[in-house]
């Protein structure tokens, strides 16, 4: 997981498509 | 097509549907906004400016827009049916070893064949403007794979099928579940198929966009290549690439 930190974040959050 | 087992065609639709509202959704630019934007050129003064830069400073440069990109890539993946319900481990594995890929998929978007210009930082470049990078086989085999591409006419629907079955790849190492990303690329690619024939494109044309493949890979493994090289010669500035950057293409 801590390898992957950022990955593991950006999976985890609810980014509309607005936010993009 | 015969549909693979214990799929049904609504299941298709719907996959279709998913497939292709995602790529709508995290595509950076929109088609109108491309065609906007597709003769706003660099012009010599920039490119020139662009040329004389360090290689630490194109790199860095470049890396970041990278970045950028591939935190589109993540929020696709996110939005294919099914991608969310693979394991944690397989999710990073497929976006780690497959978002280049989509990138250069999505790549054929915002490349122009009539001047051989691709859209970087917001403008339109020439290979030429990114010789300061030292990397000019990279380069040029990139601007290469855009043409050959470009000209398959590829419809954003069949990029979206098209980039999800190659990021849903079940032969990448280390995947926990292969079984079930196998499944899942099967389901997506009989989307592809069926789209294709629906709209009256032949498998000669599935054929061409399955051939860019082995290209794509090569293309892949020559970034990480330049990249390792880079990170030999010049440690401390790999160090101030995006973190994302590092974790996705780090070792």
């Amino acid at each position: 997981k801590e390898k992957h930190k950022i990955l593991h974040q950006l999976l985890q959050s609810s980014t509309s498509p607005v936010d993009l | 097509n015969p549909l693979p087992d214990g799929c049904s065609l609504l299941e298709i639709e719907h996959i279709t549907q998913s497939v292709v509202k995602s790529h709508i959704e995290t595509s950076q630019y929109s088609t109108d906004e491309l065609k906007r934007m597709m003769w706003t050129l660099y012009s010599p003064e920039e490119t020139r400016s662009y040329q004389t830069k360090s290689a630490e400073m194109m790199w860095q440069q470049c890396a970041i827009y990278i970045t950028n990109a591939i935190q589109y890539v993540v929020e696709f993946a996110k939005r294919i049916t099914g991608f969310m319900d693979l394991c944690q481990n397989d999710q990073i594995i497929l976006l780690k070893a497959g978002c280049m890929d989509v990138l250069l998929i999505r790549m054929c978007r915002v490349y122009n064949p009539i001047n051989n210009t691709l859209l970087f930082d917001g403008k339109f470049a020439t290979p030429q403007l990114f010789k300061a990078l030292g990397c000019d086989d990279l380069v040029n085999a990139v601007f290469d794979l855009a043409k050959s591409l470009s000209r398959i006419q590829m419809s954003e629907e069949e990029i979206a099928l098209f980039s999800a079955a190659v990021l849903l790849s079940p032969d990448r190492p280390w995947l926990t579940d292969v079984q079930k990303i196998h499944k899942l690329q099967e389901k997506v690619y009989v989307a592809l198929q069926r789209y294709l024939q629906k709209g009256g494109g032949s498998e000669e044309k599935l054929a061409k966009m399955v051939s860019k493949l082995p290209t794509m890979k090569s293309i892949c493994n020559l970034h990480i290549d330049k990249l390792e090289f880079f990170r030999l010669v010049h440690p401390e500035t790999v160090y101030t690439f995006p973190p994302l950057y590092r974790e996705v293409f780090g070792s």
